[in-house]
């Protein structure tokens, strides 16, 4: 987390705010909540209190203008800057403008307001931007489908303020780090030559032409999918990435999401008793599913689950005797991830050849 | 997938500018960022934008940080003024 150059904070705990005007994006009673819903996040974790006053001047003013609103800070049209706040201190100091040539929701599309108004709240209580990607207070907007501090938005708000007066002290998010020696993936996939690895929220993106790792939100990609995607495979054929959580599944072709999606993995042909995949990958027309200890083997041309599975996967796939997270495949090879480390599955001569920790793959 | 441009494409110059300007402080004198791009203060500013998201710290507006510049965001500065 990073204060705001010169440690401004609020003397008074006990602030208040006042709604100047309001969107017509949105019924006012949905301003009134992601407002109220965006100060009470910053409440939780430390001692602040506010109070939402109708007249007068209140320590924190929030408006929605457009272009030039008359503070040496114009807004520029839809997209680009979203909101803006004042450090803390007297006059225009704590207040929040939002930009009103965006389009504010209450939902997954482009602006979710309590999102937004969430971030400009800790600028108005002395907090700069933060370098952590999964940082409420990090520049940049991502919608994950949930509004949540992470731990390093109430290390910084703890470091201006101190903690919250409940006796039970909130912990926040963390976004996942690629040198941890406990990181797991939930899933991997390979698409058009690049390799995703999912966790949480996230996914770290590889391409062998570039020496970075990205680490991305999965919203920032895909708004619509879910956190936690349990399973993926590339089917190179249809040029189609498929990803699994639970009893659902979606068809992506790159961007894009395919129409009739989410469907039920049951239209796979698995017994109702399946309820969730843990890993697939497919390899020459084949799609295996690793389920528990067993997997199944799926044909994409007749696209119809294969007869004779489910099988035991240690039978089949000697020296993978555990559950397994994730798994994809690189030329002749299964690589497959179980906890920290991973296996690398020789497929011509049914072996493994190579057990070795699984940050490697982030390059660290 | 984002595709990788191989130039700078005009449009892309005058974005970086003002993103700079905005956000990392860049002083404007009028002239072009095409012109003065591989000398400070431009490629100081970048190399700051680059480290504080994490990216490749080149100095240079490459396609990963056009693209992190092109993404909507906060109004407040990153950088103090």
């Amino acid at each position: 987390f990073v204060l705001t150059e010169g440690n401004p904070r609020w003397e008074n705990t006990h602030l208040t705010y006042r709604i100047e005007n309001y969107t017509p994006d949105l019924p006012r009673a949905d301003v009134d909540q992601a407002i109220e819903k965006a100060f009470q996040l910053w409440s939780n974790v430390s001692p602040l209190t506010f109070t939402k006053v109708s007249e007068g001047q209140a320590d924190i003013m929030i408006s929605f203008v457009r272009g030039d609103h008359r503070d040496n800070s114009p807004f520029d049209g839809p997209g680009g800057n979203l909101a803006h706040a004042f450090q803390p201190g007297p006059r225009i100091g704590g207040d929040a403008h939002f930009d009103e040539d965006e389009t504010w929701t209450s939902n997954f599309r482009n602006y979710n307001l309590y999102r937004v108004a969430a971030h400009e709240f800790g600028h108005s209580l002395g907090l700069s931007h933060s370098t952590d990607i999964g940082a409420l207070m990090y520049p940049n907007y991502f919608f994950t489908g949930d509004v949540q501090l992470s731990q390093d938005d109430i290390n910084g708000i703890q470091a201006i303020y101190g903690p919250s007066n409940d006796p039970i002290q909130p912990t926040g998010s963390t976004a996942p780090t690629a040198c941890d020696p406990r990181l797991t993936f939930d899933a991997i996939v390979t698409l058009r030559g690049e390799t995703l690895f999912f966790k949480n929220e996230y996914f770290w993106r590889r391409h062998p032409q570039l020496p970075t790792v990205e680490l991305n939100f999965i919203s920032l990609f895909w708004p619509s999918l879910p956190n936690g995607i349990q399973a993926a495979y590339e089917d190179f054929d249809r040029d189609l990435i498929f990803l699994f959580k639970g009893n659902q599944y979606w068809a992506l072709n790159g961007y894009d999401i395919q129409q009739g999606y989410p469907k039920d993995i049951s239209n796979y042909g698995f017994p109702s008793s399946v309820q969730a995949i843990d890993a697939a990958v497919s390899y020459r027309s084949k799609t295996y599913f690793f389920v528990n200890d067993q997997f199944w083997r799926y044909d994409n041309q007749r696209r119809s689950m294969e007869a004779g599975y489910p099988q035991s996967i240690a039978s089949t796939f000697p020296g993978i005797g555990s559950r397994i997270d994730a798994v994809f495949q690189q030329d002749d090879f299964f690589l497959f991830f179980s906890g920290p480390v991973y296996y690398a599955f020789d497929l011509n001569t049914q072996r493994v050849t190579r057990v070795a920790r699984i940050n490697k793959w982030l390059n660290c | 997938f984002p595709t990788v441009p191989s130039e700078t494409r005009e449009e892309d110059v005058e974005m970086v500018q003002k993103y700079l300007e905005n956000y990392y402080n860049l002083k404007s004198d009028g002239e072009q960022i095409e012109k003065q791009r591989h000398r400070s203060p431009v490629v100081e500013k970048l190399k700051q934008m680059q480290e504080f998201f994490g990216l490749k710290v080149t100095g240079k507006p490459d396609a990963e940080t056009l693209n992190v510049m092109k993404q909507p965001r906060c109004g407040v500065p990153d950088v103090a003024e």
